[in-house]
């Protein structure tokens, strides 16, 4: 009976991760290996991010899928010398707010993913909410690998693909809010998990029992240890060949922790240094975090 | 908690189309 509950389990997270995500591992490295159609837009410099932006930005009123190429005549201005630092900067701080909607974004699908994993929402509101606000990032961050390569990140839906060469290129702080993803994401991927094992993976993430301030513990440790159960086995059955999966997903957990603690202290400094603001969704999360 | 994260609140109780966030 616990190998079919485990099952049960295993195949209801997977689908609340395949009907809630808009993108996910297998559809990402379609595009990122060119198996599609249609390639993404690469962005490399200044100049193809604002192309970029423009053309996104006419697809997502017109509600269509973006489709880059076809707007690159329309409005491609060269900036003149002169005002190419503080358009520079503008793009830079415009770049900042298209991070911050795709994480507004991916936190929403976070939270729906969340409610219908089997338990989650028996649990006390407020520590539902606890799991979400110490969760969200980790898990962030872990799809945010599904979407990367070595040398770049799929953007807009897959539209687009970003060069972590050009991101290292930006002015500090900016400039290093990327990297350690990219870091995170050659090693984690490394691991080789598919949608189905990410998605109890992401479950496990946010279910944790050790977050600061929970006040049903021993309730949160019983749906985590049977997501971490479910995890293991199948685990074992997807990755015959691999024995120290387990464990060596169980040691991302802390370098997720920390990853999330060095990107809060960067969001922080952007926020004061350049006098930006901050979406009212990811300011409630970062408030009084760590 | 409630007060200082309505948003999160919000998302929990209701059923979302990405609101108006």
């Amino acid at each position: 009976p616990m190998l079919a509950d485990h099952k049960i389990l295993v195949g209801q997270i997977h689908e609340a991760y395949m009907k809630n995500f808009n993108m996910n591992k297998a559809k990402a490295r379609l595009i990122l290996t060119g198996k599609t159609s249609k390639p993404p837009f690469i962005i490399h410099d200044m100049e193809t991010f604002q192309l970029a932006e423009r053309t996104f930005a006419v697809h997502m009123l017109n509600d269509d899928c973006p489709e880059p190429e076809s707007g690159l005549q329309a409005g491609a201005v060269i900036p003149a010398a002169g005002c190419r630092e503080l358009q520079q900067r503008e793009a830079e701080a415009r770049l900042f707010h298209c991070c911050q909607s795709t994480s507004v974004e991916t936190v929403t699908e976070l939270t729906e993913f969340a409610k219908a994993v089997p338990g989650f929402q028996s649990l006390n509101l407020n520590d539902q909410v606890t799991l979400l606000k110490y969760g969200v990032y980790e898990a962030l961050f872990t799809l945010l690998a599904s979407c990367m390569n070595k040398d770049g990140l799929l953007v807009a839906r897959g539209g687009g693909f970003i060069t972590r060469e050009f991101l290292k290129s930006l002015r500090r702080p900016f400039s290093d809010m990327m990297e350690p993803k990219f870091q995170f994401a050659t090693r984690f991927n490394s691991l080789e998990l598919n949608d189905s094992d990410l998605a109890l993976f992401v479950a496990a993430i946010i279910c944790c029992g050790d977050r600061p301030g929970l006040v049903e513990v021993p309730l949160v440790e019983q749906l985590q240890e049977s997501i971490v159960q479910a995890l293991q086995l199948h685990l074992l059955a997807n990755h015959p060949d691999d024995t120290f999966l387990f464990p060596r997903l169980l040691q991302k957990l802390a370098d997720l922790r920390e990853l999330v603690t060095e990107h809060a202290q960067l969001v922080q400094e952007i926020e004061t240094s350049e006098d930006t603001s901050l979406h009212p969704l990811l300011q409630e999360i970062y408030r009084d975090m760590y | 908690l409630k007060d200082k994260h309505k948003i999160l609140h919000q998302l929990l109780q209701n059923s979302t189309s990405p609101v108006d966030l």
